[in-house]
């Protein structure tokens, strides 16, 4: 479930 | 998502929450840096403009709304609603020597030459250093409210816990990006001094001094 793109953080 | 990330991230959204508040409930905005601000509002509207070309998740979107949301109600309550308490003449920062190295830096060294990937990049490396024209002025004018020094505690404490959660991906997930974390840690490093005076200094006292 956890995508590996830094774009998923804020 | 890790609880490194959700604390770091529970911990921006209180150090913008917590400067909202203190400005509204004071009616002033004196010891702000309006140019911090500014450059906090452009880190975030550079950051999020995958908001309109991507869909990650219900909170990533909810989060993203809501610091560009409270970073222009800041600018705006400082520069506007608030204008006449803002101390602009403490807050001389200037800040094209930030903007300016920045955006070429972005230019220079990113994953990818795209817009939005220069975007993205220009606004990690300038959140690194927006706080700069705040603590400048902290600086110049000797001290700062508690309720500042707690607005950049959260604000620090979130790249910090941000730096944690890189290295526990990368140790339990084998992600890692050197842009991020390289300017997370010289954005972590401006503030250790201040961490340093926070602990020692800010406990039962009204107001911190910072020693120029």
């Amino acid at each position: 479930e956890e995508s590996d793109s830094i774009k998923d953080e804020l | 998502m890790n609880i490194f990330r959700l604390t770091g991230d529970l911990s921006h959204l209180a150090a913008i929450i917590i400067l909202l508040l203190k400005i509204w409930k004071t009616r002033s905005c004196a010891g702000i840096s309006g140019k911090s601000q500014i450059l906090f509002a452009l880190v975030f509207t550079s950051r999020y403009l995958d908001l309109l070309t991507s869909f990650i998740s219900l909170y990533n979107t909810t989060m993203k709304v809501i610091y560009i949301g409270c970073a222009y109600a800041t600018v705006y309550l400082i520069y506007a609603k608030f204008k006449a308490t803002y101390d602009g003449n403490h807050d001389t920062f200037r800040v094209e020597f930030l903007v300016v190295p920045v955006g070429g830096l972005a230019f220079l060294v990113n994953h990818d030459f795209s817009p939005l990937e220069i975007l993205w990049t220009f606004s990690i490396y300038l959140e690194s250093v927006a706080i700069l024209p705040q603590l400048f002025m902290i600086s110049k004018t000797g001290e700062a409210e508690t309720i500042t020094t707690h607005y950049l505690f959260f604000l620090g404490l979130y790249r910090a816990l941000y730096l944690i959660n890189w290295i526990w991906r990368f140790y339990f997930e084998g992600f890692f990006d050197m842009i991020a974390i390289v300017a997370g840690v010289v954005q972590t490093i401006l503030y250790c001094d201040f961490f340093y005076l926070y602990v020692t200094k800010g406990e039962g006292r009204s107001q911190l001094s910072i020693p120029t």
